[in-house]
C-alpha cells in the first residue's frame, strides 16, 4: 500500500469519526442528509459483498466491516432522530439509484465466461457501488446550500471525504505508474467524484476557513 | 484468479 492510498483511507476514516462525534456530541442530526448516508450504506454492502469470498488482508477485512457497521449505525441514529429538521432533505434520490443500476448493468468488469453466475452478479453490484458513490454526495450538497447554521463539525466531515476522494486520485497515478494497476471504471467515477467536491470546497473555503479566527 | 481478487481498494 502506498501512503496516497493509506492518507486517503485515514482521511475516509475520519469522516466517519467526525460525523459519529456530531451525531453524539450535539445529539442532533440536523444538516446530516439521511439520504446521502443511506446511499453510503448501500455502496458499502454492494461494494463489500466480497468479504464472502475474497481475503485480501486484515486491514482491507477490518475496515470493510467497519465501515458498514459504522454507516448502518448512522443511517439508524438520523433516522429516528427525533430533532430531526430535514426537510430539506429533499434530493430525488431515484435520479441517481436508476442510473448507476442501469450504467452498472452495461458497463462493468463481468467475465462471463470465467467465473460463476454469483462472481459476476457480484461485479455488477461492485460497478453499480462506484458509480452510486460518485454521486451519493448530492442530497448532502444540496442540503448544505439550503441551511444557514450548517456546523462547521458537518463541513470538516465533507472536507474529510474530498481529501479522501483526492488522495485516491493520487494513489491511482501512482498506481498506475509503478504497478501498472488501472480499474477505468473507478477511475473516470473517482474524477467525477471528486470533482463534486470542488463545488463543495469553494463553500467550505467561504464559510468556514474565512470565517477561522485569526 | 477469480476478478475479485484483484480489488484490493475500499
Amino acid at each position: 500500500m502506498n501512503i496516497f492510498r493509506f492518507v486517503g483511507d485515514m482521511s475516509h476514516l475520519a469522516s466517519f469519526f467526525l460525523l459519529l462525534a456530531k451525531l453524539i456530541y450535539t445529539k442532533s442530526s440536523t444538516g446530516v442528509s439521511l439520504k446521502t448516508q443511506a446511499l453510503y450504506l448501500t455502496v458499502f454492502v454492494c461494494r463489500y459483498l466480497d468479504l464472502l469470498v475474497a481475503f485480501v488482508s486484515w486491514y482491507n477485512e477490518l475496515m470493510k466491516i467497519f465501515f458498514i457497521a459504522a454507516s448502518a449505525y448512522i443511517v439508524y441514529v438520523v433516522a429516528t432522530s427525533t430533532r430531526n429538521s430535514n426537510a430539506s432533505d429533499t434530493y430525488r434520490v431515484e435520479f441517481l439509484v436508476i442510473p448507476a443500476l442501469v450504467l452498472a448493468c452495461f458497463v462493468n468488469e463481468t467475465h462471463w465466461s470465467k467465473g460463476g453466475w454469483s462472481l459476476n452478479v457480484m461485479e455488477i453490484l461492485w460497478a453499480f457501488s462506484i458509480y452510486l458513490e460518485a454521486v451519493a454526495v448530492l442530497p448532502q450538497l444540496k442540503m448544505l446550500h439550503q441551511l444557514e447554521d450548517t456546523t462547521n463539525i458537518t463541513m470538516h466531515y465533507m472536507a474529510s471525504l474530498g481529501i479522501y476522494r483526492a488522495f485516491y486520485l493520487l494513489n491511482w497515478v501512482y498506481r498506475l505508474y509503478y504497478e501498472g494497476y488501472w480499474h477505468p471504471i473507478a477511475v473516470v467515477a473517482g474524477i467525477v467524484q471528486t470533482l463534486l467536491y470542488a463545488d463543495f470546497f469553494i463553500l467550505y473555503y467561504q464559510s468556514v476557513l474565512l470565517r477561522l479566527p485569526s | 484468479s477469480a476478478k475479485a481478487d484483484s480489488k484490493d481498494e475500499l
